[in-house]
């Protein structure tokens, strides 16, 4: 059985992997040669529903900025399209010959196609939907690279005003992924992470405005200030970078699965 | 959008284990 990494793919596609696979069993055993229902209407409803899917997912590729959906997501409708010629011509072949052995190949050639082909449409698509959740991240990162350089109150209000917004989005994008992930060691790993970033946040904020204060009064202990913010900020890009890796893993370990 | 696709793969999905119930003559059951 194929497995799925997001539950809205595997609410959509693991019924009809279970269907194909049970059409593939009953192909086998009816090699006896048992006539095929009239299975024109089925057919066209699906042909209806792969024009629909095409359509839509055009319109999703034209109104796209990320041009690996662009590259990529072409060939599943094409697949699709493809598989539903197959059902098609598994029709026509049916009504003038019931037995017709070609006609069962193609029906099975077709479901295995549509089964792929909008595996591969939804994979593509949330890989897009990843990549925008990692451009949140990235710009997190991008900030958390100039708390180093900010010497000043009014300085750190900016970081904070440009920072928290940013923090916010990747907070609320991460934690609907996790929500939304069968693998359940990946879900952990985005909770922790994310309340590991929530945690230092603030106290990132705040070595920062205790490096400030010191720096302006030209007191002792600039160094190890430095020191302290550096590594929380430095912490934070490392639970980032954490969550930034398993966004894109999509493997599945069946040890690891409860 | 992005839910207008995931529901026509879905309305899909739906449409192609029809398809298949019908190849087992489960269609009316």
């Amino acid at each position: 059985m194929p497995v799925f990494h997001t539950k809205t793919i595997e609410s959509i596609l693991e019924p009809v992997a279970q269907q194909v696979e049970r059409l593939v069993i009953l192909h086998e055993e009816a090699e006896d040669g048992n006539a095929m229902p009239d299975l024109e209407r089925p057919v066209q409803a699906v042909s209806k529903a792969v024009a629909n899917l095409v359509k839509v997912g055009k319109e999703t590729i034209n109104s796209s900025d990320d041009p690996i959906l662009k590259q990529d997501m072409p060939q599943a409708l094409h697949r699709v399209e493809s598989a539903s010629k197959l059902l098609e011509e598994a029709s026509s072949l049916l009504k003038a010959d019931p037995y017709s052995g070609p006609a069962r190949k193609k029906l099975i050639e077709g479901a295995r196609g549509i089964l792929q082909g909008t595996s591969s449409l939804l994979l593509c698509f949330d890989e897009s939907e990843v990549r925008k959740i990692i451009r949140e991240c990235k710009k997190v990162l991008d900030y958390l690279a100039v708390a180093e350089v900010i010497e000043s109150m009014e300085d750190l209000v900016q970081f904070v005003k440009d920072l928290s917004p940013c923090l916010t989005k990747v907070s609320r994008d991460v934690d609907g992924r996790e929500k939304e992930l069968t693998h359940q060691i990946h879900r952990e790993i985005l909770v922790r992470c994310l309340e590991q970033v929530k945690t230092l946040a603030p106290i990132l904020i705040c070595s920062m405005k205790i490096f400030i204060q010191i720096l302006v009064q030209g007191g002792k202990g600039v160094e190890e200030a430095a020191e302290n913010r550096n590594y929380l900020s430095q912490r934070m890009t490392d639970e980032i970078n954490e969550i930034i890796r398993v966004l894109q893993l999509t493997t599945y370990d069946e040890d690891e699965w409860d | 959008d992005a839910n207008e696709m995931v529901r026509q793969a879905r309305i899909l999905a739906q449409a192609t284990a029809q398809l298949i119930q019908s190849i087992k003559g489960e269609a009316e059951t």
